[in-house]
């Protein structure tokens, strides 16, 4: 019978030594060189937790030049990985996870009470022996803010110019597939067939992409809270530059426009309900839009209409509301044009609003993002470490 | 829970002090 002279998992501390020398092999291996598929399918955010059970070798040695050493070199590696992958969704997704859950381990290790509450009692024996780490906490804290905005900034690049012809001009209403207001040619179409033209996107295709980058940050083991904040710029990016094509463009101001985009719309908060990303805010981001699109089918004729269309659009401001008024262009020689004193009255009725003069959106706009504190229940003792990593200089303790 | 002691707080420098000091060490190595 085989002999088992493993130590068993509760001898180990939860640590991990490692001699000095071997600190920059160590950035070099489990930062600069690892990639994202290496690690799939083991613990999600490994490196942070490889990271912290040295991090914890040296504070329990009593070695604060290691400890400084060591984090200097994480985040300085970080950065330099980031910098060289700064168009690499994939990438930057994996170490804002990872610089994330280790910005999380020191808080969750550091002894302070507030952030002890939902530890194991063996958790609270793995917290931090020697030094406060508050100061690096905050440098993991701007790093991963940082790479927050380059995650935005790669995503949005991806997917700004897929909104305009997925929101807009393709047809994912199969019984509207040629309805388009008089004089305009169907100009998906017209893309379509140009051999040196853009590219014209579907909805589906936009959809699909929105599913890659949540099932990639799903993987890394993004909080969950940090994917609600992500989707729900890339949404306000959907809104923003969908509304301003809207008020600069007249043939997309049309009956079979709104019908399309409500449809469009309405897909999109279904794709946040199936991916239960409905409470992230993401959904009330699409709010112009929506009104936008009910705005375009609604009838613009009495006074009553007029009443239904200043209760209906609170989130569009009166120069937007006037704007696709203007624009509005009828399907056919039976819709009539939207009349100046139907206008006038709208006008009327939205002064006292007082609305800034504002008729685009900033697309550019960000909202302050936030990493809520989020515990791991994993036990340090129990980790693992691939031999693929090609980590053996590392000694579990 | 064991009465745990006063930790010394470790100093650090900030994300852009820290870039600075990366540049300089990367410009002084050849």
């Amino acid at each position: 019978r085989q002999v088992t002279v493993q130590r068993k998992e509760k001898d180990f501390e939860g640590m991990l030594e490692y001699n000095k020398e071997d600190e920059a092999l160590l950035a070099k291996t489990l930062i600069n060189d690892i990639r994202p598929s290496t690690v799939s399918g083991t613990v999600p955010c490994l490196p942070a937790y490889i990271l912290f059970m040295c991090i914890r070798h040296a504070d329990y040695i009593n070695d604060d030049q290691k400890v400084e050493s060591l984090l200097t070199s994480t985040i300085n590696t970080i950065k330099k990985v980031l910098k060289k992958n700064n168009d690499d969704f994939e990438m930057t997704s994996f170490w804002l996870a990872n610089t994330s859950r280790l910005l999380h381990c020191l808080k969750q290790y550091s002894g302070e009470e507030g952030f002890m509450t939902h530890n194991t009692p063996k958790q609270n024996e793995h917290c931090l022996k020697n030094f406060d780490l508050t100061e690096y906490r905050q440098v993991l804290s701007d790093l991963s803010i940082q790479i927050y905005q380059q995650l935005i900034k790669v995503a949005e690049g991806i997917i700004q110019p897929m909104i305009v012809s997925a929101m807009l001009e393709s047809e994912s209403i199969p019984s509207l597939a040629g309805v388009k207001p008089m004089g305009y040619r169907n100009r998906s179409s017209s893309l379509d067939t140009d051999a040196d033209g853009p590219t014209s996107y579907t909805l589906q295709a936009l959809i699909k992409q929105l599913g890659q980058f949540h099932n990639t940050m799903q993987d890394h083991g993004l909080d969950p809270e940090i994917i609600g904040q992500v989707v729900r710029q890339l949404f306000h990016c959907i809104n923003a530059v969908t509304l301003n094509n809207l008020l600069l463009r007249k043939d997309v101001c049309s009956w079979s426009t709104g019908m399309q985009l409500r449809y469009n719309t309405s897909q999109m908060e279904e794709w946040l309900r199936a991916n239960n990303l409905y409470q992230s805010k993401a959904a009330a981001t699409l709010e112009p839009i929506i009104q936008a699109a009910q705005l375009l089918q609604v009838k613009k004729k009495t006074s009553q209409d007029a009443e239904a269309i200043c209760t209906l659009c609170t989130a569009l401001t009166t120069q937007q509301i006037v704007k696709i008024l203007n624009l509005y262009t009828p399907l056919n020689e039976f819709e009539e044009r939207v009349t100046v004193s139907f206008i006038r009255n709208i006008q009327n009725r939205l002064q006292e609003r007082n609305d800034p003069p504002q008729l685009l959106l900033d697309t550019k706009y960000t909202f302050p993002v936030l990493f809520p504190y989020s515990p791991s229940a994993l036990s340090l003792e129990t980790l693992h470490i691939p031999a693929s990593l090609n980590l053996d200089f590392l000694v579990r303790v | 829970r064991p009465p745990s002691r006063p930790r010394i707080l470790l100093k650090a420098p900030t994300l852009a002090e820290m870039e600075e000091m990366n540049i300089s060490e990367e410009e002084e190595s050849p």
